[in-house]
C-alpha cells in the first residue's frame, strides 16, 4: 500500500553523511590492493589518467570482469563488495 | 592459483593454531568449530596437520578486532574489509585477524546457541511459538528474572524444548571471572552502570563487573551479544528496546523507516528522538567458516586467486554447500603435495581459453571401482600435474577381511591396519582416504594397535596395544606406559574397544567385561571391570573393535558390527566393510 504521508530520511549520529565520490573510492581501491602506486595516485593529471586507465584494466583482470579501463557500473559495484584485505598485487 | 613471492610456505606439516580472544556475535564453540572445519578444508587434501592450542605461541594466532588493531592495517568498520592474514612465517607471519565490525555467522543469519534448559546447547528455532504467539527473537515472556529465552524447536507449546539465550545475565566471557554473569549495578571509577559498557575500553568490546564494585574488585568479563544486538550505528553491541519512539511514533520491531537504503536498524533506548542511540538490526552476517578458510589459504602461503569461484578469491560470496574449488587444490598441493602422493612438482601453465578446460573436481578426487583416489588415464580427463597412480591393492581398504582397531578421530572414522589407516568421513562423502603410514601420524606407535579413542575434552588421541598405552597430543606423544597405570590389573587381556560416555568417562573393553577410565586423572573407578552384558544386552561379548561413532556404539566382530543407540537398544547390524567402509 502507498505510505499514507512523505518518508523523511533522518541523519543518523555517527554514520558517514556522504559516501566518497566514485573517483575517489577507485583511487583508494586501486592504492590498497596494489594496483597502483602512491606516486601514480599523486601524478600530474595527464599521466595520471592513464595510470589509473592501466590499473583498472589489471584490477579488471584479476578480478574476472570485463577489462575496460573504465569505470563502469561492475568495476565500482566490486570496488564497494565486502572482501578480504590482503592486497592482490605485490607483497 | 597464486602463491606469494618466492612461494612462501611453512616448513613443518604439523601446524598449531590459537584462537586469542573471540567475537560477541557467536558462542565460543561455533567459532571455535568453524575454524576447526576452516583448516580441515585444507588438511583433507594435503599431509598438514592442524592442532589448537590454549597457551603459549602457535604458528597461526588467530584474533577479532576493529580499526587500528595493532599490526598497521586498520580495518574499516562493518563491511568493506573482512579480515586479512600474513603468509607463512615467525611471528606476526601466518597470523589471521577479523573484523569485529562485521557481523560473523555462519552465512544465513545470526546464530543463537543456547545454555542450560533442557535442549542439551542447540540453537534456537526463530520463529516460535510460545502461549500461542509467535517469536522471531528471544524473550523474557513467561519469565520474572528477565533471563531471555527461546524455544529450539519451533513450538514450544507443543515440545516444551528450550534454552537460555547468550545474556550478559547468565554468563560473561573472557576477562578474569571464569565466566561468571554481571553483576547490576556495579561501580566503575566512581560511577554507577546498570548496564554493559564499552567506558575505559578503546576497543569498542562491551563488558561488565562480575562484583558490585570493580573499582574495589577489579573482576570483569566481557559481555556475549544478545541476539537483537545492533552492528555499527553509535551504540554498536548494544540490544534493541523495543518499543521505542521515532519521530514520534512507536515501533516494536527493526524499521527502515528514515533511511533511503532501506537499511533495518533500531534504537538502543526506548526513544531515539530524545537520546539519538542506534545501530543496525542483524542482518544475514558473513560465515567465519567461509572468510576463514579463504584467510588460513593465506596463512599457509595461497595468494589471491583470478578464479571467480575459488576460495581464494577476493571478494566475499555466501556458499551453502561448500566444495574446495580444483584452483584452490592445486595451489595448496603445489606447496606442500598432496599427502601419501608424490612431492610437489611446478605446474606446467593451464591453457588460458577458459575454465571449462580445466579438470573438474570430480575427475581429482572420486574415487574409481577401485576404491582408490586417484585418476588414470582411461577416464580420459587431462591430468597435467600428476602421474597416475597404479592401485596397489595393500593400499586398498576394501580388501582388507578385519582391521585391527577402528574409532572415530577428529569428526573421521579411522580404520587401523599393520601400521596403515584409512579415514573415512561421512561430512565430506569424499569416500575413503588413504592408505596414511600410522608411524608417519603418530609416530612411537608400533604397527599392530588393539584398541584407539579420543578424549572429546582435550582431543588427545589414545592408543592401546598388549599392555601398553600412549597419549597423543598432535605429535606429542606421552608413552608408551603400561595399562596397570590405569588401575587395570595384570590379568585383562588387551584392550578391545572405548566408548566415551561424556563427562570425561570412557569406557575400555577387553574380553567379556569393561573398565570405566577417568581421562582425566588416568585411572579406572572402582567397582570394575564389569560384565560387558550387564549393561550391553544383545551385542556380541567379545567383541574385536567397540567404537563410538555419530553418537552411537558399535560392537564388531568378523565382517558384521552392531550398533546399540545411548538408550542401548540394538538398532543396526550391517557389514563394516559396506556400511561404514562405504566398499562399492
Amino acid at each position: 500500500p502507498l505510505q499514507s504521508k512523505q518518508q523523511s530520511v533522518v541523519t543518523f549520529p555517527g554514520e558517514l553523511v556522504t559516501s566518497l565520490p566514485d573517483l575517489e573510492l577507485a583511487e583508494s581501491y586501486l592504492l590498497r590492493f596494489g594496483y597502483v602506486t602512491a606516486a601514480e595516485v599523486g601524478a600530474k593529471t595527464g599521466s595520471k589518467h592513464e595510470s589509473l586507465a592501466t590499473a583498472l584494466r589489471k584490477m579488471q583482470k584479476h578480478l574476472g570482469l570485463e577489462e575496460t579501463g573504465e569505470l563502469d557500473a561492475d568495476t565500482l559495484e566490486a570496488m564497494r563488495a565486502p572482501r578480504c584485505g590482503v592486497p592482490d598485487v605485490g607483497t | 592459483f597464486l602463491t606469494f613471492e618466492g612461494d612462501l610456505k611453512w616448513d613443518h606439516m604439523d601446524l598449531t593454531y590459537r584462537v586469542m580472544n573471540y567475537s560477541p556475535d557467536l558462542d565460543q564453540a561455533i567459532i571455535d568449530d568453524a575454524f576447526k572445519r576452516a583448516f580441515k578444508v585444507w588438511s583433507d587434501v594435503t599431509p598438514l596437520t592442524f592442532t589448537q592450542i590454549y597457551s603459549g605461541e602457535a604458528d597461526i594466532m588467530i584474533m577479532f578486532g576493529s580499526g587500528e588493531h595493532g599490526d598497521g592495517y586498520p580495518f574499516d568498520g562493518k563491511d568493506g574489509l573482512l579480515a586479512h592474514a600474513f603468509p607463512p612465517g615467525l611471528n606476526i607471519q601466518g597470523d589471521a585477524h577479523f573484523d569485529d565490525d562485521e557481523l560473523w555467522t555462519l552465512g544465513a543469519g545470526i546464530v543463537v546457541k543456547t545454555r542450560y534448559g533442557n535442549a542439551n546447547g542447540t540453537n534456537c528455532h526463530f520463529p516460535f511459538i510460545f502461549e500461542g504467539r509467535s517469536y522471531s527473537r528471544c524473550t523474557t515472556e513467561g519469565r520474572r528474572d528477565g533471563l531471555p529465552w527461546c524455544a529450539t524447536t519451533a513450538s514450544y507449546d507443543q515440545d516444551k524444548k528450550y534454552g537460555f539465550c547468550p545474556s550478559e545475565l547468565l554468563y560473561t566471557n573472557g576477562g578474569n571471572s571464569d565466566g561468571s554473569p554481571c553483576v547490576f549495578p556495579f561501580i566503575f571509577e566512581g560511577n554507577s552502570y546498570d548496564a554493559c559498557t564499552t567506558d575505559g575500553r578503546s576497543d569498542g568490546y562491551r563488558w561488565c563487573a562480575t562484583t558490585a564494585s570493580f573499582d574495589q574488585d577489579k573482576k570483569y568479563g566481557f559481555c556475549p551479544n544478545r541476539d537483537t544486538a545492533v552492528i555499527g550505528g553509535n551504540s554498536q553491541g548494544d540490544p534493541c528496546i523495543f518499543p521505542f519512539i521515532f519521530l514520534g511514533q512507536s515501533y516494536n520491531s527493526c524499521t527502515s523507516q528514515g533511511r533511503h537504503d532501506g537499511k533495518l536498524w533500531c534504537a538502543t533506548t526506548s526513544n531515539y528522538d530524545t537520546d539519538k542511540k542506534w545501530g543496525f538490526c542483524p542482518d544475514r552476517g558473513y560465515s567465519i567458516f567461509l572468510v576463514a578458510a579463504h584467510e588460513f589459504g593465506h596463512s599457509l602461503g595461497l595468494d589471491h586467486s583470478s578464479v571467480r569461484e575459488a576460495l581464494m578469491y577476493p571478494m566475499y560470496s555466501y556458499i551453502q554447500d561448500f566444495q574446495l574449488h580444483p584452483d584452490d587444490i592445486q595451489g595448496i598441493q603445489f606447496l606442500y603435495g598432496r599427502g601419501s602422493g608424490p612431492k610437489p612438482t611446478i605446474p606446467t601453465p593451464l591453457p588460458t581459453e577458459g575454465p571449462q578446460t580445466m579438470p573438474t573436481e570430480e575427475s581429482q578426487t572420486m574415487p574409481t571401482e577401485a576404491g582408490s583416489t586417484s585418476t588414470t588415464e582411461e577416464e580420459g580427463m587431462p591430468e597435467p600435474t600428476t602421474q597416475p597412480i597404479p592401485v596397489d591393492p595393500s593400499q586398498d581398504a576394501c580388501m582388507e577381511k578385519s582391521f585391527d582397531a577402528i574409532t572415530e578421530i577428529n569428526g573421521e572414522l579411522h580404520f587401523f591396519k599393520d601400521g596403515k589407516y584409512w579415514t573415512y568421513s561421512s561430512f565430506w562423502k569424499s569416500g575413503i582416504q588413504g592408505a596414511f603410514s600410522v608411524a608417519n601420524t603418530w609416530p612411537g606407535l608400533p604397527a599392530v594397535i588393539d584398541a584407539s579413542f579420543q578424549d572429546v575434552l582435550t582431543k588427545r588421541v589414545f592408543f592401546f596395544a598388549g599392555q601398553q598405552f600412549w597419549v597423543f597430543s598432535g605429535k606429542s606423544v606421552l608413552g608408551p606406559r603400561n595399562i596397570e597405570k590405569l588401575g587395570i590389573g595384570r590379568g585383562a587381556g588387551r584392550i578391545t574397544g572405548a566408548l566415551q560416555r561424556g563427562r570425561g568417562k570412557v569406557l575400555l573393553f577387553s574380553g567379556e567385561n569393561y573398565w570405566r577410565l577417568d581421562v582425566k586423572v588416568q585411572r579406572v573407578d572402582k567397582g570394575y571391570p564389569r560384565a560387558t552384558d550387564d549393561i550391553f544386552t544383545g551385542v556380541p561379548l567379545d567383541a574385536r573393535n567397540v567404537f563410538l561413532y555419530q553418537d552411537k556404539y558399535h560392537f564388531c566382530q568378523g565382517s558384521f558390527y552392531w550398533r546399540m543407540t545411548p538408550q542401548l537398544q540394538v538398532d543396526r547390524v550391517g557389514y563394516i566393510k559396506y556400511d561404514l567402509l562405504q566398499c562399492p
